[in-house]
């Protein structure tokens, strides 16, 4: 399922494909954004909540309605259900593309989205990632990647969000000479990254 | 993660196919031994990989009758070492986030070290066929598998995992050096005037017997159950099976002229038959034995059989085995129960891999099988799927452009 995009498709596919899932979380309105955001917040870092959630998402679709749960989850799934009981179709399937690239990071990852969610600073780690993804294209090979100083602000070492972010992926950093070594296998992980941020900054930016 | 660094670099030397898939946590590393079953969620984008989860249960919790599963065989033990040492040296500003400054000359130093023993289990594909040929799912079927076929998931079963043999420290360090201007924060060590380091070491022990990575097979789940090694984007495990070729159209729409609405397992007397057969040998797998041993030899009397003929009477007998695995062959081509009692009706049963040369007559009707021949594959040249099927049933009439 996992298929390897054509060399031309790698990044702007991902590009395209992120964007038109943004698109689709634009028609919410300011009031539900915030919701969804502050319930994201608490959600992000727990693992079984971010499962939880996913699994009541997609019964929701199937049975075409969905149950009232309490807490952040119960939260979020307010906000995508119409007056009648029904979950808002497009708009849960944005929420679990989201999902979907959550899980294929890891538990570090996810709490540092959500620090970041809260703190409003996903742009920094979002340009930078999208900038390793672009160079990097078609991602098959090993090569280092240099990390534009611009996108690197003040300070650029392991206490960096982004840096960890990326370490996380799998990916070697250096400090000096700003610069990430590629690693193919770093791929999923790495779109899946760039997925959250663009989702995530995206709700927080509105 | 220091696990899935050191999974990446094993996976790198022992798996260049890429056929194994890590795991991606130590603490669920317990749930992909050979046989667990696995949800895997629907993949909403082709950037990353899908994801299997745990449902914490064995093929064995969903077969009956309830014995353990088959040995697996192993590879191995490979001995695995890195050893990564790396020195860098530049100017640098560090931001500890919130927490203080860095800035002037440094020298960041990392390494990383694991020394493993691992071993790959796998099921051998005979295995998976001997199963299914003895085994069937309980009934009723398990509560477990109930949810899941509603959870819009697919099944799959670990069928290789690479598994440490003893327990394994893997050690990750980095270690900062160095001098100018600092406004450091309290983990960081001062060495002088302007000088300080800051180290960093990660250590996870991972005990003996973790799975590092698996290969997963797709679990399909009918009337039968089935695991499918290379199972292709449109089969389910709860699913339909995909489209049937054109040829296998042509020969259902010939099986619907030919033999019509009576053509069915039932038509036939099968299920009797078996039932019969169950009870006498009180075997668990007479049922299937004697329902592929039934339409063999109904197949062989009319002299339509392209392959070999059991050589006696036996349900448990290899010949059977080669019946049954022609029957499971054309079961997983079939696009319905009705169109496979045609093909059977009319004796298109694929030549089995034969151990040794078939008996040149059947001892219990006497008449002359005919080897060496196989049923063409859909692929095979345009008409000469017709040509086949003329020739296993003379009396159809060969198409006039032939």
């Amino acid at each position: 399922a996992a298929g390897s995009p054509a060399p031309s498709e790698a990044w702007s596919g991902l590009r395209a494909e992120v964007a038109e899932q943004a698109r689709g979380l634009s028609v919410l309105a300011g009031e539900l954004r915030g919701q969804l955001l502050g319930s994201l917040v608490h959600v992000l870092p727990e693992a079984e909540a971010l499962r939880g959630l996913e699994e009541s998402l997609e019964q929701g679709l199937r049975r075409g309605h969905v149950e009232s749960q309490a807490g952040p989850v119960g939260a979020i799934l307010e906000c995508l259900t119409l007056s009648c009981r029904r979950l808002e179709e497009g708009l849960t399937e944005v929420v679990l593309y989201l999902l979907g690239a959550l899980a294929a990071l890891t538990e570090t990852q996810h709490g540092l989205l959500a620090r970041g969610l809260d703190a409003g600073a996903l742009l920094a780690p979002l340009g930078l990632v999208g900038s390793v993804l672009e160079q990097s294209a078609p991602w098959r090979l090993r090569q280092p990647v240099s990390l534009p100083a611009q996108l690197l602000g003040s300070g650029w070492g392991p206490e960096a969000p982004a840096w960890a972010l990326l370490q996380e992926c799998g990916l070697e950093l250096r400090s000096d000479a700003p610069h990430v070594s590629w690693e193919p296998e770093a791929r999923g992980q790495l779109c899946a990254l760039y997925a959250c941020l663009v989702l995530l900054s995206g709700l927080s930016q509105a | 993660s220091a696990f899935e660094r050191v999974i990446r670099s094993v996976l790198r030397e022992l798996d260049g196919s890429g056929e194994l898939v890590p795991v991606d946590s130590l603490g669920r590393s317990a749930g992909f031994q050979p046989y667990c079953l696995l949800l895997r969620r629907r993949c909403r984008s082709a950037f990353w990989r899908p994801r299997f989860e745990c449902v914490d249960m064995s093929i064995r919790d969903i077969l009956e009758p309830d014995a353990p599963e088959p040995d697996t065989e192993q590879a191995g033990p490979f001995h695995f070492h890195d050893a990564v040492d790396g020195q860098l040296r530049g100017s640098v500003e560090l931001a500890a986030l919130g927490q203080g400054r860095l800035a002037g000359e440094a020298t960041v130093s990392g390494s990383s070290s694991a020394s493993m023993h691992v071993s790959l289990l796998s099921v051998h594909p005979n295995t998976w066929m001997t199963l299914r040929q003895e085994r069937r799912l309980r009934q009723p079927e398990p509560q477990v598998l109930q949810q899941l076929r509603g959870c819009g998931g697919d099944l799959y079963v670990v069928t290789k995992a690479l598994q440490t043999q003893r327990e394994v420290e893997v050690t990750r360090t980095q270690r900062q050096e160095g001098s100018g201007q600092f406004a450091l924060p309290a983990a960081v060590c001062l060495e002088g005037k302007g000088q300080g380091h800051l180290s960093r070491k990660r250590t996870v022990t991972i005990p003996a017997g973790s799975v590092l990575a698996f290969r997963p097979a797709l679990l399909t789940i009918g009337s039968d159950w089935d695991v499918l090694l290379f199972p292709d984007k449109r089969q389910k495990t709860f699913g339909l099976q995909p489209p049937a070729s054109p040829h296998l159209t042509w020969l259902r729409a010939g099986a619907a002229q030919t033999s019509g609405a009576a053509c069915t397992p039932h038509a036939h007397g099968d299920t009797a038959y078996a039932r019969e057969h169950t009870q006498q040998h009180a075997h668990v797998g007479a049922h299937m034995g004697a329902r592929a041993h039934k339409s063999t030899h109904e197949s062989a009397h009319r002299g339509t059989l392209m392959g070999a003929c059991t050589q006696e009477h036996n349900p448990h007998s290899r010949e059977h085995t080669w019946a049954r695995t022609r029957e499971r062959t054309w079961q997983r081509a079939r696009p319905s129960r009705a169109g496979w009692a045609g093909r059977r009706h009319r004796g298109l049963v694929r030549a089995a891999p034969q151990p040794g040369p078939p008996p040149a007559a059947c001892p219990h009707y006497g008449h002359q099988i005919q080897s060496g021949q196989s049923f063409r594959p859909a692929s095979a040249a345009p008409g000469a799927h017709r040509l086949a099927l003329w020739w296993a049933r003379p009396t159809l009439p060969l198409p006039s452009d032939e």
